[in-house]
């Protein structure tokens, strides 16, 4: 598949690696190239600077620098009119369904990830990455329980002088239900649908956690590692949703506040047999 | 019998800092997820007596909560069944519903007797894999419903037979 498109959205995809190159929102007329994909990082087990490890309490990658789950994925379209899908297999622990239903204004990516492998002694804590052209100057934004959004600065305290020793983990910031990156014109928008730890560790990119699995006990209390092992003893899968949203800045808050209550108080499905016989309360 | 306080009672316990951080030891973050699934059992009593309630028709109401990887006992089995949606926003909405099933077509009412659009599509095998033994749906049912501001609505599905010119004969004409 090279695009998926709505009435309001087109999501590009590069033929080549499979993975996402482009949304554009055709009702404002936004185009923003960027690629997403999904990456780990190597959980420390502690070094020459600190012996703390990465684990409950405790973020601490070992590296700067995350790597691929793949370089590219396994993908499928499926089009009919209510609902265009892209199907990305990245590895088999980690997929993705792109979505966007008829009449939608925003593009759905549906991760699924798990049972992290651990065979190679490495703790993996994996994210999901965008990476854009948007000069944000260090700049984020995520939420404070859905209400207040606040202005994050990469390596940079509002009220003291910051000493960065942890260039990853010390810029991650809690994620309740929206976490967002702009220059002046455009804005780029991520709802979840869990809180998770996200940030913005370079200009354009934005980044959120979506899965762990840890070896070692980071001696801050719990006692024990990270290591949830499911039924099987391989490790638990998650499954989640992002939304995206590209907008004008002026107008983008309009558009992910409205859709993040809507997440929020999302309606109940009940289902039934039909089968019921007449009732009141009397 | 219904009561909501079993739910707030596990709420309660899970504002401990170790249940919002996910930092307690494996064998507690077990027990909050009892307590919160035990919590969530006796809140689908109260949302039976109040959509039987709204209706005004006593029905046996389920709640797929596996509905994520497309396993949902009632839409798998059932040639013909009811969705309620509750929307408890401000306003009304239209909301994307995808439900488990074995059948090709699917034909769905609307409350207003109106015929919805509706697509059936397959399962990734990665859902399939994923869920292991406990569903057995081979497609999706996708269909989009408007519910109103904090009310709901009812939609009445029912399974479509394949027209004959969708069935292969076999050799020896029988249908398959």
């Amino acid at each position: 598949p090279d695009k998926i498109q709505n009435q309001y959205y087109r999501v590009d995809f590069d033929p080549e690696t499979g993975l996402m190159s482009g949304i554009h929102n055709l009702e404002k007329n936004i185009s923003l190239p960027l690629t997403q994909s999904f990456y780990w990082y190597n959980a420390s087990i502690g070094n020459e600077e600190s012996s703390q490890p990465s684990g409950a309490y405790i973020f601490r990658p070992n590296n700067s620098s995350p790597l691929p789950v793949s370089q590219h994925s396994r993908s499928y379209l499926v089009q009919n009119s209510l609902v265009q899908e892209v199907y990305q297999n990245f590895s088999s622990w980690c997929s993705q369904v792109v979505r966007l239903y008829k009449d939608q204004r925003y593009v759905e990516l549906e991760w699924t990830v798990g049972p992290i492998p651990i065979g190679d002694g490495c703790g993996k804590e994996v994210i999901s990455l965008i990476d854009t052209k948007l000069q944000t100057g260090g700049v984020f934004y995520t939420d404070s329980n859905g209400r207040q959004i606040m202005q994050r600065r990469r390596d940079s305290r509002e009220t003291w002088k910051l000493n960065q020793t942890e260039p990853v983990a010390g810029n991650y910031y809690p994620v309740n239900s929206r976490i967002y990156i702009k220059d002046k014109y455009t804005q780029l928008s991520v709802l979840t649908d869990r809180s998770q730890g996200g940030s913005s560790i370079r200009d354009g990119s934005l980044e959120l956690m979506v899965h762990r699995r840890l070896l070692y006990d980071d001696n801050r209390g719990v006692g024990e590692p990270l290591l949830e092992n499911g039924f099987f003893g391989e490790g638990i899968v998650v499954r989640g949703r992002h939304l995206l949203l590209l907008d004008h800045v002026e107008e983008a808050a309009d558009a992910h506040r409205t859709l993040a209550l809507q997440q929020y108080m999302s309606p109940q499905v009940v289902l039934s047999y039909g089968d019921g016989i007449p009732y009141s309360q009397e | 019998q219904s009561n909501s306080t079993v739910m707030r009672r596990a709420m309660g316990v899970a504002q401990h800092h170790d249940a919002v951080t996910g930092t307690a030891k494996q064998p507690v973050n077990n027990d909050y997820t009892l307590r919160l699934s035990q919590g969530w059992d006796s809140c689908q009593v109260v949302i039976s007596n109040s959509l039987s309630s709204l209706t005004g028709i006593k029905e046996n109401f389920a709640f797929c909560n596996l509905l994520n990887i497309s396993v949902c006992h009632v839409t798998e089995t059932a040639n013909n069944f009811k969705v309620f949606l509750y929307n408890p926003l401000g306003r009304s909405i239209t909301w994307n519903v995808r439900l488990p099933v074995n059948g090709h077509a699917y034909k769905v009412i609307g409350p207003n007797d109106e015929t919805i659009p509706s697509e059936v599509v397959d399962v990734s095998d990665f859902t399939k894999e994923l869920r292991l033994y406990q569903g057995r749906a081979e497609r999706e049912l996708i269909f989009q419903g408007q519910i109103p501001a904090m009310g709901f609505s009812s939609f009445t599905v029912g399974k479509l037979s394949l027209p004959d010119r969708f069935v292969f004969k076999s050799k020896k004409g029988k249908k398959q």
